[in-house]
């Protein structure tokens, strides 16, 4: 199982729809300072079903559509779309690949669909779960991330490796 | 019964033990349970002695050490609990030239189990990629992206 | 009378609004007081939009935007109130290059008035120094120091 | 007036007495991780009278003695000097070439000198107090720190330019 492609339209800094095809392997993102990098990494989060908007720099859950800029209107919508190779059957799921996804209106109001079928984000917490893709998401460590682990208390680290248990 | 995170506790103070001397070479690290005695409450100690050190504590280890005590946590959680993908993003930024190789090396034993998304701003850490996504933003506040594939000609992800 | 604080704020937030735009060219920043009327417990917020971007929010930044931004705000201090010397150690750790070199400007244009001492492991950075320190630890966890004036053969500094 | 030399011996990872000769200008400090280059920095915000533990990245004041190493045994007594070049008079002394003090033994007692003559802390803060090497150094910069800065309480940014002021 991987990732083989993620889709980000009117997300953060993605006003148009963006396709990022993703292979096995190691892929390098680079690019300039505000360029929009960790704004991917954020989408990943985001439609994995993360609650909070300070794990995801915002200071609301809205801080993730495209707030518009000097050139470009706002948006009403943020989507991100993932499309998961499962050729070898690791999700429990008949289908070869698994399209998890997660909209958000201006409104408030989110909603996730797996294969285009509209779901709870608890049904893609249950489909990802053997996976080891917990809440949590410890598989992703966002900019800066990596002192908060030594620096926390060792109940937190404990918390952490639970998680990934 | 051993609980699940006993076990996992077990599988990952392994792997750190393992993974801390390939890091600093010549060291010496230890997970430790705060209160072996009381699994379901126990936190979990790091100890880190870089080599030709006397000093265990934690918050004297420089800004460098610190990162990569904090790398081989997580890659022994990843070798310990495997995952299908893992992003890591700018996690290599205080290495000096000789750690950032002997990160790559271990991130690269990963690739054979596991899918790895790394930003980065460090020309070797680009050496490794298998694909490489350029992101850029013009005047008009909205993020681009362009693919190359490592070895190949660019081509621009459209929409 | 003008309190200390207000007239000092006052040089700040024009040094700011001087060279906020010189790190981010085409953007805008402000330093604004909470409490203008309350000049005793005031606090100052920082206002920064990058070039192209509408956001304002701080958080929102990315994290070579925030490192900028704070060092638009330390480099105000500087100027408005300079002292004899500065030490910034990796303050440059997340920026790209572009950015790297804008800070590295306004850096030499410090050297007029002050002496400065960096600490980093960027090459770039090491090319603007005048006088070069090289500390090494070896086996015996004790550190020992190297100086090389740029231009010049090294030479061990002794005990 | 401008730093001339930082003299360092038993402090930290300093356990020969170590000589940095500094200049107007630029001094750019490298090397490896580990190698000592913070140490110098918590060094110069030691002998400027720093109080906090936590600032030196120790948790006692103690842990800023050299704790020894496989190959050689602690040491009983930090110290750092600085040696300021005051050829422009611009601080309220007659001497061209001033030197600032501070040693500590393992029993916890602190000594600070001026020119050789003991003194308190409040007479070098009194010395330097008119170039703006307050106590809480905002001149100083440590690793890491320039975020904290930025994630400031409005009060907290406040107090900074205040100390600068
Ligand atoms: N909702 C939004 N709408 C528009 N732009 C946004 C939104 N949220 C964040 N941004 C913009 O995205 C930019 C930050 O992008 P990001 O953090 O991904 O940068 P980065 O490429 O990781 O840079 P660095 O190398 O400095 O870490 C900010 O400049 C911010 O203005
Ligand atoms: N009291 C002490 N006695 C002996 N060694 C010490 C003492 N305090 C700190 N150290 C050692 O100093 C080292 C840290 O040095 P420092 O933080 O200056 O490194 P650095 O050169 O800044 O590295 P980086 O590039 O990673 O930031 C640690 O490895 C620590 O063991
Ligand atoms: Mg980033
Ligand atoms: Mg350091």
């Amino acid at each position: 199982m991987y990732l083989s492609s993620v889709i980000l339209h009117g997300f953060k800094s993605f006003a148009d729809k963006t396709v990022l095809d993703l292979e096995r392997g190691i892929t390098v993102v680079v690019g300039p300072n505000g360029s929009g990098k960790s704004n991917v990494v954020d989408a990943l989060t985001w439609v994995l079903g993360s609650h909070s908007a300070k794990s995801l720099r915002g200071g609301q859950m809205a801080d993730v559509i495209f707030a518009g800029s000097p050139e470009r209107r706002g948006f009403g919508r943020a989507s991100v779309e993932i499309v998961i190779d499962n050729a070898a059957g690791t999700l429990p799921v008949d289908y070869s690949e698994v399209r998890v996804s997660r909209s958000m209106f201006a409104s408030g109001e989110t909603e996730y669909a797996i294969n285009g079928e509209a779901c709870r984000q608890l049904d893609i917490a249950e489909l990802l779960s053997d996976t080891g893709l917990g809440r949590e998401h410890h598989q992703i460590v966002g900019q800066g991330r990596l002192e908060a682990i030594l620096s926390a208390r060792p109940e937190d680290r404990r918390a952490f490796i639970e998680e990934a248990a | 019964i051993r609980s699940v995170f006993a076990e996992a506790f077990h599988d990952v103070a392994e792997a750190f033990a393992e993974l801390f001397p390939r890091l600093f070479p010549g060291g010496e690290g230890r997970l430790v349970l705060t209160d072996p005695d009381d699994l379901l409450d126990t936190g979990v100690e790091v100890e880190a002695r870089p080599p030709g050190k006397r000093v265990k504590r934690l918050s004297l280890l420089s800004g460098g050490e610190r990162s990569l005590t904090a790398l081989a946590i997580l890659f022994a959680i990843f070798r310990a609990r495997p995952s299908p993908f893992y992003v890591l993003d700018e996690v290599e930024a205080a290495l000096d030239d000789v750690n950032l190789q002997r990160f790559l090396t271990v991130v690269a034993e990963f690739r054979e189990t596991s899918q790895l998304i790394l930003v980065t701003h460090q020309k070797r850490t680009m050496e490794v990629a298998d694909l490489l996504y350029g992101v850029s933003m013009h005047s008009s506040g909205v993020s681009r992206v362009i693919s190359q594939r490592m070895g190949e000609q660019p081509s621009a992800a459209a929409s």
